[in-house]
């Protein structure tokens, strides 16, 4: 089989902090993060592994980064925890794998990947998603741990503001994480 | 949300996404990024795509499949298409971003809104990585 040139590209979400809030000290912690999520991934290309692996390893980087809206550091919904979804998927022959609506295991995206393997199914939720995470052995963290002050913060700023009736004049960042 | 695509050396591409959903959800509020051909979609017929953004509006519009197709379909080059679709979906409010990979080429990272963490990583390794426009 002729070899094709790797290739990998990530984001950390699309509602950045505008360019005048971003002092250089955060600036340089997100370059940072990016730049660990794709040394996790090109490492695994550059060493021929599929891209399976490459994108997994890139998002699992991502998740455990406070500073990216997934995993530690995901945002909170108005009931005060962090719900998480997540989805993988495989190009050669389209397996897919997806959870939605879960809090607990460390990298979400792992957890997408054990439905795409060893469940039958496409999308799983919730508290059935779980209790399948358990049964194929997966660690669960309590809630605290994703949780950050910056994410606590952004939600009560957001649920004051609902109460007050004030208009909604978030940045992308707050309101997209 | 995060995301990231990939091509390995044999030309399998795969995506992944994942989220926190936005802060203050209703609880059970699900968006694109777990919803296959929305948020999150690979084939190795056209390509591998991780969206972020309005998730609702990136679902109706089966945003990572409407690109996969038009690509498969012949209709428009990775980056034009990838372009032209995110300019639509903005004009729907569904701001946001994408990135996406093909068989061959260089990733393409396309957003219509004031910026999105994005990076990449070239033939020889070098990583590329940016916020704002």
């Amino acid at each position: 089989m002729t070899k094709t040139l790797p290739a990998l590209a990530i984001h950390g979400g699309a509602g950045t902090v505008p360019a005048h809030q971003l002092d250089n000290e955060s600036r340089a912690a997100y370059h940072e993060g990016l730049r660990t999520a794709l040394r996790a991934g090109w490492k695994l290309l550059h060493a021929g592994a599929p891209a399976l692996d490459a994108v997994m390893a890139a998002v699992k980087a991502l998740e455990d980064d406070t500073l990216f809206n997934a995993g530690r550091g995901a945002v909170l919904t108005s009931a005060g925890r962090p719900e998480m979804d997540a989805a993988i998927m495989r190009g050669s022959d389209r397996a897919a794998g997806a959870v939605a609506g879960i809090c607990g295991p460390r990298n979400p995206v792992e957890a997408a990947r054990l439905v795409m393997e060893q469940s039958g199914h496409v999308l799983m939720m919730g508290k059935g998603a779980e209790a399948f995470l358990r049964e194929v052995g997966m660690e669960f963290l309590p809630a605290s741990y994703f949780e950050t002050a910056r994410r606590r913060a952004a939600l009560e700023l957001e649920l004051a503001r609902r109460a007050s009736g004030a208009p909604d004049i978030r940045t992308d960042a707050d309101r997209h994480g | 949300t995060v995301g990231a695509v990939a091509r390995d050396v044999n030309g399998g591409l795969a995506a992944a996404t994942s989220t926190g959903g936005y802060t203050a959800k209703r609880p059970g509020r699900v968006g694109d990024a777990p919803v296959i051909g929305a948020g999150t979609f690979a084939d190795d017929a056209s390509c591998a795509v991780s969206c972020t953004g309005s998730g609702e509006v990136f679902i109706r519009y089966t945003a990572s499949a409407e690109l996969a197709a038009r690509v498969r379909l012949g209709r428009e080059k990775l980056d034009e298409a990838a372009s032209r679709l995110i300019a639509e979906l903005g004009a729907r409010d569904g701001e946001g971003g994408m990135i996406t990979v093909g068989a061959e080429g260089a990733p393409v990272l396309v957003f219509n809104c004031s910026g999105m963490y994005r990076g990449y990583t070239d033939e020889e390794g070098v990583l590329w990585t940016a916020i704002h426009r």
